[in-house]
């Protein structure tokens, strides 16, 4: 049976179940570049599925992006499907991202907390972490962002299960965490990591657990100013760019402070529009510009390490 | 599925490190439940908090006490949620 075109609407938002037929759909209808990985599963058993974009070839050169870390950000995950729709329908069309695909692979997580992102539509809408039960307590749920292997249990992480920034029991105890640690480590050539949140408009590099600056502190400047430049040349929205500690606040167990001190010189996090009224909920018509500027500044990215491998 | 009626989120700005420590021991109170969405980081940064109906009048003449600026960002939090669910069921069908 010949599959139809997609006729998933990208300005709504959608369930779990919607957005993972998408990435069936998109995996059916450009088969010769996109295919679904299950990198695991989450803790209430749930599929971790990675949309892989590759032209071929072995073990090549990767960028890895996510989305969705904490549930209640919907943008991101609404935003990550309309980018793999793009970065798909792109190739063959777009030369940057036609070379980058020539060159390196891209793995996409569309829903970095597929829990919390169900639970986000069925019991409590402001939801942000996983679903994990905490022994000894009647609180549910670690803070995904805190539960990293860099600087575990710091400062700017809660030792409380009750909290919203609780860093769990040891790092890498959240099997949505330790999926992509795993991943990443078996790839061995991930050279980018990036990570969607929302909201506020900041685009952060390491690090977040301590304040004092990467090694790469000057690069990463340049290159996340150049981005939020691209960002801001289609609707003008503007982003402050600088490292986690000196943009907001010290945060340790941050999933690019892991990925950094992994090795991965390229590692930034996004927070996405709310422009200032909404907060965790963006309104539906704003899915898809806010989409389309994430994704100028990705690009900006991308290109620049595609053209500086290391 | 739980409902945010009478929630509000309010947008504080701060203008100094003394109100920011204000803020931060506000966050302590476990029993107001609130939820930063923006947490005080800066002085030059806005802080977002939701808070629940009954949190309000305390957390208002809390901030107030302290004459600390803030404004109401999202007036009825269930209001907007209301209206994303109907965006979602317009978009289905």
């Amino acid at each position: 049976v010949e599959r139809s075109r997609s006729t998933f609407n990208y300005g709504t938002y959608h369930s779990l179940d919607a957005i993972y037929q998408e990435l069936d759909n998109l995996a059916a209808e450009y088969s010769d570049i996109v295919s679904k990985l299950q990198i695991g599963e989450s803790y209430e058993g749930r599929p971790l599925y990675v949309l892989r974009f590759s032209t071929g070839g072995e073990n090549r050169p990767a960028i890895w992006l996510d989305a969705g870390i904490h549930s209640r950000e919907w943008v991101t995950q609404a935003s990550a499907v309309w980018i793999a729709r793009q970065i798909a329908s792109d190739y063959g069309s777009d030369p940057s991202v036609t070379s980058l695909l020539n060159k390196m692979d891209i793995f996409l997580l569309p829903v970095s907390n597929p829990d919390g992102y169900v639970y986000t539509h069925t019991m409590n809408r402001m939801w942000r972490k996983t679903r994990s039960k905490n022994p000894g307590s009647l609180c549910v749920g670690v803070d995904p962002n805190r539960n990293w292997d860099a600087g575990f249990g710091g400062p700017g992480a809660s030792s409380s299960p009750c909290s919203d920034s609780y860093h769990g029991p040891s790092a890498n105890s959240e099997v949505e965490v330790k999926s992509v640690v795993d991943f990443i480590k078996n790839h061995g050539n991930v050279l980018a990591f990036l990570t969607l949140h929302s909201y506020s408009q900041l685009l952060m590099y390491p690090y977040g657990y301590k304040c004092t600056p990467p090694a790469d502190d000057a690069e990463l400047n340049a290159l996340g100013n150049a981005a939020a430049s691209a960002i801001q040349s289609l609707y003008g929205t503007t982003y402050q760019v600088g490292s986690i500690c000196s943009t907001i606040y010290q945060a340790s167990g941050g999933s690019i402070d892991w990925s950094y001190d992994y090795g991965i010189k390229y590692s930034f996090a996004f927070e996405l529009r709310d422009t200032g009224r909404y907060g965790f909920l963006l309104p539906a018509a704003q899915i898809i510009p806010t989409a389309k500027e994430t994704w100028l500044g990705l690009k900006k990215i991308m290109e620049h390490v595609r053209d500086n491998l290391y | 599925l739980e409902t945010f009626v009478g929630h509000q989120v309010l947008r504080i700005k701060t203008r100094n490190e003394e109100q920011l420590k204000q803020l931060r021991f506000l966050e302590t109170l476990e029993h107001l439940q609130l939820d930063f969405w923006l947490n005080p980081s800066a002085p030059a940064l806005p802080v977002d908090v939701r808070i629940p109906a009954s949190s309000l009048q305390a957390v208002k003449v809390f901030l107030e006490s302290q004459a600390i600026e803030y404004s109401i960002l999202i007036e009825d939090l269930q209001v907007v949620l209301d209206r994303e669910q109907q965006d979602m069921v317009a978009s289905q069908q």
